[in-house]
C-alpha cells in the first residue's frame, strides 16, 4: 500500500540471470576504499553456480544448527561463500523463507521482508513476495532467501521505502532505523545489468568501522548494480574464498585477544556448475556444468545407455560395455551364430565333437551322425544297434553285424575291427550259403517228395510181404527135399549110358 | 583446545527482541 506509484503493484523485480557459457563464472575483487575493506564478487551464471546451503548441509535448519561458513562450504566445495540468511542467536533457528537447491526448506508465510531469489528459469528476482508466490509451482523458486531492508531498486536507493514496507510497527521504526543507519560489517547481493549476482561485504564493528546501508547503496549503485537487498551483518559477516576465511570478523573470541568468526545459519555458496541432474545419474562426472559420462553411457544426462536395446536383437543385452550376446551368438548387435566348432559366451569356447558331430552353440552338446554316440560322439554304436543314437536295433542274424548308419547287414563294413573279423567270415559264409539256396530252386516241392517216398515204401512193402506169404505156403505143402553133390564130369558123361546115372532133379543141376 | 569461539557479541539486529523479521506478513489480494 505504501510503496511509490511507479512501481504499480508490483512489489519485487525481475532481472534475467547471465548465462556466460565461458569456463570461469566468478570474479571476486578485493576492495580498501577510505577505512572500507571488503570483496566485491561476480557471477556470470549465478542459476547454475549459486546455491543457498543450510548450516552444515540440508537438514541444518531443522536441527537449528549453526556452522562456520567455512564448514558449511567445506559440504559444497564453494569457491567462495558469504553469510546471507537472518537467524535467532539464542536458538539457532533459521528465519524467513529459504529455498534451498530447490528444495523448500522453510516458508515464513509471506513474512514482509526484502527476498532475493532465483526461479527454475533462471529469472532473478528482488523484492517482497507473498506466500503464493513463494510456493509457486510454475516457475519455482531454485533458491531463495531472505534479508531486511531493500537496498536498490530498479537501480534507485529504495532505503526509505523499505522501511515502511518492513516495519509496520512504531515502535519498533527506531530499531529498523538504526540498523539502516548504524556503521557496521554488512552483507549484501544484488545484480548488474548483464544479470551478474553481485556478492558484496564489508568488514566492520557496529558503531565502530564499517559501513551504513546508505554507504552500501551508494557504492553497489556505483558499482552498476540494479536491486540488491541486504543480509545479514555485523559479526555474522564472513566470506570464505576457496575454504578458508578471507575477511575480518568482528566477533570476539573467549580470550578477547582475537576476533573469532560466528557460527551463523545459511550460506550463500558459489560453486562449480551443477549438471543435470546434479549427480549424472551416477554414470558420470560433472565437469562444470557438463556430465562427462563413463564409457557405455550417452550424454548429457549419462542417464541412457550408448547402444539402444533394440540395436542387440533378440540375443543380446544392451550394457554399459555395448551388446553383450546370448551364449552361442556373436557381432556387433549380436545377430551371427558361433562358428562351427566353438560355442558358449562369446563364442569362446572349442567344442569337442568328433566323428562328424555338430556341435550345440550355447552349450556345446555333441549332435552325433548315425552310427555314433557318445558326449563327443567318439563312440561307434555297439554291436547290434544302428542309427541315430544308436536307439534302433539291427535285424541280422545273430552272426552278422549290420551297419551302424543304415542298419543294412553286411559282411564287410567292420572289417577294419580286428574281434570282428571271425564273425564276419562266418556271417559271410551264411550268405553265400542262402544265396547258393535260394539260387537252387528244386522242381518238387518237399510235400511232394513225402507223398513219392511214401508210396514206393508201400509198394516195396506190398511186394515183400506177397513174397514172404508165397514162401511160407510152399513150406507147409511138401517135405525138404534133400541135395546131394554131383561132379560135374558125370554130370557131363557118355550119351549112351544112361542108366548109369542116376538122374538127379533138376534143381540139383543148378547147384 | 585451540578452536576459537565467537561470544556472538558484535550483534546487528533489526528489530527490538530478536535478530530477524518477525511481524506483517502480505498475501495477494
Amino acid at each position: 500500500d505504501c510503496q511509490p506509484l511507479i512501481y504499480g503493484n508490483l512489489t519485487h523485480e525481475t532481472w534475467p540471470a547471465s548465462t556466460h557459457p565461458g569456463v570461469s563464472f566468478v570474479k571476486s575483487k578485493a576492495f580498501l576504499y577510505k577505512n572500507w575493506s571488503g570483496h566485491i564478487t561476480e557471477v556470470y551464471d549465478p542459476l547454475r553456480t549459486v546455491s543457498v546451503l543450510e548450516p552444515g548441509g540440508p537438514g541444518g535448519c531443522k536441527e537449528f544448527r549453526r556452522e562456520l561458513v567455512e564448514t558449511t562450504a567445506k559440504t559444497r566445495k564453494c569457491v567462495i561463500a558469504q553469510n546471507c540468511g537472518f537467524f535467532n542467536t539464542h536458538t539457532g533457528q533459521c528465519l524467513g523463507n529459504i529455498v534451498s537447491d530447490g528444495r523448500q526448506v522453510k516458508n515464513s508465510g509471506g513474512v514482509q521482508n526484502a527476498q532475493f531469489g532465483i526461479r527454475e528459469d533462471g529469472t532473478l528476482v528482488f523484492g517482497y513476495l507473498s506466500e503464493e508466490e513463494v510456493l509457486d509451482r510454475i516457475n519455482p523458486f531454485v533458491q531463495l532467501v531472505s534479508g531486511v531492508v531493500w537496498l536498490l531498486r530498479s537501480g534507485k536507493v529504495y532505503i526509505e521505502e523499505s522501511i515502511r514496507a518492513e516495519c509496520e510497527k512504531t515502535q519498533e521504526t527506531g530499531n529498523l532505523q538504526r540498523f539502516v543507519d548504524v556503521i557496521s560489517a554488512r552483507t549484501a547481493v544484488g545484480h548488474d545489468t548483464e544479470g551478474r549476482l553481485i556478492l558484496f561485504h564489508v568488514d566492520g564493528k557496529t558503531d565502530t568501522r564499517g559501513m551504513n546501508l546508505w554507504e552500501v547503496a551508494e557504492l553497489l549503485k556505483e558499482h552498476g548494480v540494479i536491486n540488491a537487498i541486504n543480509l545479514d551483518g555485523g559479526g555474522s559477516s564472513t566470506y570464505v574464498l576457496n575454504g578458508s576465511l578471507a575477511n575480518f570478523p568482528s566477533d570476539e573470541c573467549e580470550d578477547k585477544s582475537w576476533y573469532c568468526p560466528r557460527a551463523v545459519s545459511t550460506v550463500l555458496c558459489v560453486h562449480e556448475r551443477l549438471c543435470q541432474p546434479e549427480d549424472c545419474s551416477q554414470h558420470g562426472t560433472c565437469v562444470n556444468g557438463q556430465c562427462e559420462c563413463q564409457p557405455g553411457w550417452a550424454a548429457p544426462t549419462c542417464a541412457n545407455l550408448t547402444c539402444q536395446p533394440s540395436a542387440c536383437g533378440e540375443h543380446g543385452l544392451c550394457t554399459s560395455d555395448g551388446c553383450v550376446c546370448d551364449a552361442g551368438w556373436r557381432g556387433v548387435n549380436c545377430s551371427q551364430e558361433c562358428t562351427a566348432g566353438f560355442y558358449g559366451d562369446e563364442c569362446k569356447k572349442t567344442c569337442t565333437c568328433v566323428n562328424g558331430g555338430s556341435c550345440d552353440p550355447v552349450r556345446g552338446r555333441c549332435t552325433c551322425r548315425a552310427g555314433f554316440h557318445g558326449d563327443s560322439c567318439e563312440q561307434e554304436c555297439p554291436l547290434g544297434f544302428y542309427g541315430l543314437h544308436c536307439l534302433q536295433e539291427c535285424q541280422c542274424s545273430d552272426l552278422c553285424p549290420c551297419d551302424p548308419v543304415s542298419g543294412s547287414c553286411n559282411a564287410t563294413f567292420r572289417s577294419e575291427r580286428n574281434t570282428s573279423l571271425h564273425r564276419a567270415g562266418h556271417c559271410l559264409a551264411i550268405q553265400m550259403w542262402k544265396e547258393w539256396r535260394e539260387q537252387e530252386k528244386p522242381y518238387l516241392s518237399e510235400q511232394s517228395w513225402v507223398v513219392i517216398t511214401a508210396t514206393l515204401a508201400a509198394v516195396l512193402l506190398t511186394s515183400l510181404i506177397g513174397n514172404l506169404i508165397q514162401v511160407c505156403g510152399k513150406c507147409k505143402g511138401r517135405p525138404q527135399q534133400e541135395y546131394s553133390y554131383v561132379p560135374l564130369k558125370e554130370v557131363n558123361g557118355p550119351r549112351d549110358s544112361p542108366n548109369r546115372s542116376t538122374m538127379q532133379p533138376a534143381k540139383a543141376l543148378f547147384q | 583446545k585451540h578452536v576459537r569461539h565467537s561470544m556472538d557479541d558484535d550483534l546487528l539486529l533489526p528489530y527490538a527482541g530478536t535478530h530477524g523479521p518477525s511481524h506483517s506478513h502480505r498475501h495477494v489480494r
